[in-house]
């Protein structure tokens, strides 16, 4: 049941969306954060043929199986996090950057990666200011089970504090910010380390972008639903 | 032979220099007019991916900024003007396509906008950071060996350091979408060309008539994690010019142990 074909027609010319029917999974391996079991991956490829020319494009993904959910605690103020049903305690580390250069080897994001797993830290978070990182470091979170929370590039440069005082109103062009986070979100969706998207460092960002934000990054209906014993309830 | 379906990083090979050294245009260095190395030539070897900074660095023009004080002796860019970290980057690679195949010639992250030459063919790259740039050049590309140019130009508001330092400078940088720490900040020296530069990875990406683009993958549980769902959507393009016949195909693997895989 995980090896499935459908065939379609697509006009000359043009983008179409597909979903295939979903695939089904028997106590699948869960992916788990660092301290609390093993960082199962699967291998998903999506092939294209086309009749009368042969494989078109292939697309290979690491995928792990699990469910991240977070409130903020109404005692606490703080936000708590469960991963497959499970409350995990956060440890985390800040992370600006490897590298001031941006020289991001391959090399350079395991070692830093592992490093923080061996930490025994189990997220790191992605400060505003600095990166949205690459697949690569997100691939290294997948391997070593760094949940990742990824901020958007909201600082105190554009949130009318500082001295002298930064632009209030983000950054000039809007509609670039909300095109490169929609950009960034399609880049990076698929890593089971990807725990949560924030909309910059300690503040929120102008409304028309905010909104915009929670709108594209909103639960679709079929996933709003919590699972129980039983099922979807 | 074909270049095979798929991507190729093109990492190597990469010459770069300043734009005020450049005194043909990108179509001349595309055409009649490449670039080489040479102790009278202006270009040296380039980090790609990587910033205008790390290439300096590498080229020994510049001491590495973080030993010492090092960054103290590197010309701030709003004191140079943004044309001093304006960069020119040129490489070439090879190809072979079949007449069905496409070619794209893709950045994921340029800062902060460019120009593209291929072959003699201009392409602009607009504005933006963090978004990924995916340049159809088929039309342009051609059997054997191609020549590529890119000139970088740097955000448009680099901004200045006041002389008593201070977080984010004087914030200018945040008018653009770009990274915020490049004005310096209570943990780290102002980066003088604010990370300029083809930033992260070049490839070139060979499909068939269609193309299959940002699949989307996502699980639902029921029965206390007992059943699994794995819910896939993606895009996809039809470049031809006749309607494609398509199978299309999704196979889930998993590595029990050494190589044995169970589909």
């Amino acid at each position: 049941e995980h090896l499935q074909t459908q065939h379609l027609s697509i006009p000359a010319g043009s983008r179409v969306q597909y979903t295939f029917p979903e695939l089904f999974f028997y106590k699948p391996n869960l992916w788990w954060p660092n301290g609390m079991g093993k960082q199962s991956l699967y291998n998903v490829v999506i092939t294209v043929d086309v009749k009368g020319y042969g494989e078109s494009d292939l697309y290979s993904q690491l995928f792990g199986f699990r469910k991240i959910e977070s409130h903020i605690d109404n005692a606490t103020g703080g936000r708590l996090f469960k991963v497959n049903g499970q409350p995990i305690f956060i440890r985390g580390g800040n992370w600006i950057l490897s590298d001031g250069l941006l020289r991001l080897s391959e090399k350079r994001y395991k070692t830093d990666i592992k490093f923080h797993s061996d930490m025994n830290f189990n997220m790191i978070r992605c400060w505003g200011g600095g990166l949205a990182e690459r697949p690569e470091f997100y691939y290294y979170c997948d391997i070593y089970g760094l949940l990742v929370w990824q901020e958007f590039w909201i600082t105190g440069d554009v949130d009318g504090r500082g001295v002298p005082v930064s632009n209030p109103n983000g950054p000039l062009d809007h509609d670039l910010f909300m095109l490169c986070a929609r950009d960034t979100v399609k880049l990076l969706r698929n890593h089971p380390s990807l725990a949560l998207w924030v909309g910059g460092n300690e503040q929120v960002p102008p409304d028309d972008i905010n909104k915009a934000l929670k709108q594209d990054l909103r639960l679709h209906p079929h996933f709003e639903k919590s699972i129980n014993g039983s099922g979807i309830s | 032979m074909a270049t095979a379906i798929g991507k190729t990083k093109l990492h190597s090979g990469w010459l770069g220099t300043r734009d005020r050294d450049v005194t043909v245009t990108g179509v001349q260095l595309t055409t009649t007019h490449p670039p080489s190395l040479g102790p009278t030539s202006p270009w040296v070897e380039a980090v790609v991916p990587g910033t205008v900074l790390a290439t300096l660095v590498k080229s020994k023009e510049l001491p590495d900024p973080f030993y010492g004080l090092e960054n103290e002796s590197i010309i701030d860019i709003a004191d140079s003007g943004r044309q001093w970290y304006t960069f020119w980057y040129f490489t070439t690679f090879q190809c072979k396509l079949l007449g069905t195949q496409h070619l794209d010639l893709n950045f994921r992250g340029i800062n902060y906008y460019a120009e593209v030459y291929l072959n003699g063919h201009k392409k602009d790259v607009p504005r933006g950071m963090f978004r990924r740039h995916s340049l159809d050049v088929t039309d342009i590309v051609r059997n054997g060996e191609n020549l590529l140019a890119v000139v970088v130009y740097p955000p448009d508001h680099p901004g200045s350091i006041p002389p008593e330092g201070g977080q984010g400078g004087d914030h200018e940088i945040g008018k653009d979408v770009a990274t915020q720490y490049v004005e310096g900040w209570d943990w780290m020296c102002p980066i003088r060309d604010r990370n300029t530069g083809i930033w992260d990875e070049v490839s070139i990406y060979v499909t068939g008539p269609v193309k299959i683009i940002d699949p989307h993958l996502v699980s639902t549980f029921y029965d206390n994690y007992k059943r699994a769902y794995l819910h896939a959507t993606t895009e996809l393009e039809n470049r031809s010019t006749s309607v494609a016949e398509c199978s299309l195909n999704i196979q889930v693997t998993t590595e029990l142990e050494g190589n044995i895989c169970l589909v």
